[in-house]
């Protein structure tokens, strides 16, 4: 009957060894890490998962050479405008995407290999004031973007070659979509949060805006980072970067809420708290699990169904943490710290 | 979750606010 409710989290129950070590890369050349993700590359008829890191000048390609062990293949180098995130696209092979700009996103870049002339490519998708973006299933990239006057919601096609087919324009909110998540489970349906705080639903398929319901005030500028229908409810995972602590709730990382798309009444179901002592947090999700960089420099690891903090890596004596991304694939998380050594760890 | 909390419970409520909303 609790809607939402507080999980108590001790330190002392968390399972250090939810999180293996397996491998760790590094980049000798970098001293400005600023994202981490893997990537399906094929060449000589093999298919790998491959690891990419973004400096701000330059992206790499890691292969996996041998156990534990990975070698960097291809290197782009980027022109003036720094990288500031990397894009990953679902079911996509052989391609990296980037979002490159200053205090905001200017620039989406695709960078690829061309095997007929034995060459490096970089491939301009998109200008502009961008606010966010997301890799879609089937090649495809939303995004969002204002002129002075108005927004714009885009869905770009993306060739195997890098190029850009027609794009279609979702209907645009009034205020400024900050984060898209794909509705799991339903083909044609696309969610977003604005920065009034506000879900909203589209249907992918015809570009209507289906319905607009607020998440309330608790939370301000929660970021949606997965959905998904079941019985006539839309599940929406948010992570919530500045929530401030109260009695009743903790300080929340993360919760699950679940919306009635008729009425826009909500409720929350799970809710994933900090641990103790801890403060700050930039967060990834992959099916149940979450992942968060905390300002102390540990990373926190919750399931997000059970609402409990699972594994807390603390600094490395190195360096503290500064990204925490999960690979596209399997349970592996990808810890990195500044100076560009990123460690993979099995969850 | 329950309907006294959140409402009608449609199963379709995709479709049904797909036919609903301006083209």
């Amino acid at each position: 009957d609790i809607a939402e409710h507080l999980t108590p989290v001790l330190l002392d129950d968390l399972r250090e060894e939810s999180l293996q070590l397996v491998s760790k890369l590094k980049d000798s050349s970098s001293s400005c890490a600023v994202d981490v993700s893997t990537v399906w590359w094929e060449a000589a008829g093999s298919r790998e998962l491959c690891v990419v890191t973004a400096c701000e000048s330059f992206v790499s390609l890691w292969k996996p050479l041998a156990p534990h062990c990975w070698g960097k293949v291809y290197t782009w180098q980027l022109g003036e405008i720094p990288v500031i995130q990397l894009v990953p696209l679902p079911d996509t092979c052989n391609l990296v995407c980037i979002a490159l700009g200053d205090l905001e996103i200017g620039e989406i870049r695709l960078l690829l290999y061309s095997s007929e002339n034995d060459s490096l490519k970089q491939s301009l998708v998109k200008t502009g004031n961008i606010k966010a973006v997301l890799g879609l299933r089937d090649r495809r990239l939303v995004s969002s973007s204002r002129t002075r006057q108005e927004q714009q919601v885009e869905i770009v096609s993306l060739s195997e070659t890098g190029r850009t087919r027609d794009g279609q324009t979702l209907m645009p909110p009034e205020e400024t979509v900050l984060a898209f998540a794909e509705v799991e489970g339903m083909r044609d349906a696309l969610v977003g949060t604005t920065a009034v705080n506000s879900i909203v639903v589209w249907n992918l398929k015809t570009g209507q805006l289906l319905k607009k319901m607020h998440v309330g005030y608790s939370y301000p500028t929660s970021i949606c980072h997965r959905a998904y229908s079941d019985s006539g409810l839309l599940f929406v995972v948010l992570s919530h970067p500045h929530a401030k602590e109260s009695e009743c709730c903790g300080n929340p990382a993360f919760r699950v809420i679940a919306f009635n798309p008729r009425t826009a009444r909500s409720r929350g179901v799970v809710f994933s708290s900090l641990p103790p002592g801890h403060a700050g947090r930039q967060g990834d999700v992959t099916g149940a699990s979450a992942a968060a960089v905390l300002t102390s420099g540990a990373i926190a690891v919750w399931d997000l169904l059970l609402g409990q903090c699972t594994a807390l890596l603390p600094p490395d004596p190195a360096g503290p943490w500064a990204l925490a991304r999960w690979a596209t694939t399997g349970a592996c998380l990808l810890a990195g710290q500044r100076d560009g050594t990123i460690s993979l760890y099995r969850y | 979750c329950s309907e006294s909390d959140l409402g009608p419970i449609s199963l379709n409520w995709f479709e049904e606010l797909s036919a609903e909303a301006p083209p």
